[in-house]
């Protein structure tokens, strides 16, 4: 699964997710890529989202639209928003699952509770940074 | 007004070193520096971040190394279907296609929903017919196949057939 979050010069918010599933899968079987509120989500003044795992869980949780509650409803950071969910994922549900997230003030949060998730930003110092593992 | 940034994924999981050459290790992290490269382009233009992600996403749905267009799992069928969405939280708007076989860029056919259908998810076959009626690439199944997940699928049947699956690792299973 790839995916990418961005925020403009005009602070518009935009997500987007693409995947080829999972080795051997059921044919037929989608999972939370192309589900607008589980794998992808993004809305103006709060943040854009896009999540990499186990996509059954992201479904049921409706993870990506999740962050986006939290932080609208519950006032947490763009941080606690997102760790909650990854870390929540892997005490309570198992599972390996990664995301992206930007708000709308710039902050980026890449958390992940595997042992590696390729990634990559450029934030508002203009450089470019990529990585694999938790380095 | 804010300071443009794009940040991107791809995928995650043990990415255990073994898996990859060093050689394909610097490919994957050239990759990655290829899709910022280009969302940034459009950002420090003054461009939309809808069309930076979808650029970014372009870039890593091109590259072998990410399960995701060309390098994509393979179904128990050994064949290729594929998911993507793209959304603009400044309309709201969205769109997204799934289980489609021959659209070179997934991402580019969600877009493609999102503005030319009042729809916000079309699937399958229908889908592929969508894409090509809209003008996107589109090629055969094989294109998407790399050796990499032929050897993954083969090695997952192995086990199966060897009464093992459940000893896969996360790697073998998802890929």
């Amino acid at each position: 699964t790839v995916g990418a979050v961005a925020l403009d010069g005009d602070g518009r918010l935009a997500a987007a997710t693409s995947t080829g599933g999972f080795n051997n899968k059921p044919a037929g079987r989608v999972g939370d890529t192309p589900v607008i509120g589980a794998g992808t989500y993004a809305r103006n003044g709060v943040c854009a989202v896009s999540c990499t795992g186990q996509g059954e869980v992201f479904m049921r949780r409706v993870a990506a639209y999740d962050v986006v509650a939290r932080m609208s409803y519950a006032g947490q950071t763009l941080r606690q928003a997102t760790d909650a969910l990854v870390l929540d994922m892997l005490s309570s549900h198992r599972i390996g699952a990664g995301l992206v997230a930007v708000d709308a003030a710039g902050n980026v949060a890449m958390p992940f509770n595997t042992l590696g998730m390729a990634r990559g930003w450029i934030a508002a110092d203009g450089r470019l940074r990529v990585a694999t593992h938790k380095d | 007004m804010p300071s443009p940034v794009i940040a991107i994924h791809g995928g995650c999981g043990t990415l255990a070193a073994d898996l990859q050459s060093a050689a394909d290790w610097a490919e994957t992290r050239a990759h990655l520096a290829a899709a910022l490269r280009a969302a940034w382009r459009i950002l420090a233009a003054g461009g939309a971040a809808l069309d930076a992600v979808e650029a970014a996403v372009v870039v890593l749905e091109d590259s072998p190394h990410f399960n995701a267009g060309h390098g994509a799992a393979l179904t128990e069928d050994a064949v290729h279907e594929l998911d993507a969405s793209i959304m603009d939280g400044a309309t709201m708007a969205a769109g997204a296609v799934c289980t489609v076989r021959t659209i070179r860029n997934p991402v580019r056919a969600a877009r493609a929903v999102m503005e030319r259908s009042d729809c916000v998810l079309l699937a399958g076959a229908a889908a592929d017919a969508f894409a090509q009626a809209h003008g996107l690439a589109c090629v055969g199944n094989g294109y998407f196949t790399t050796e990499r997940r032929v050897q993954a699928l083969a090695a997952l049947k192995a086990r199966a057939a060897r009464g093992t699956i459940a000893l896969a690792s996360e790697a073998e299973r998802h890929g």
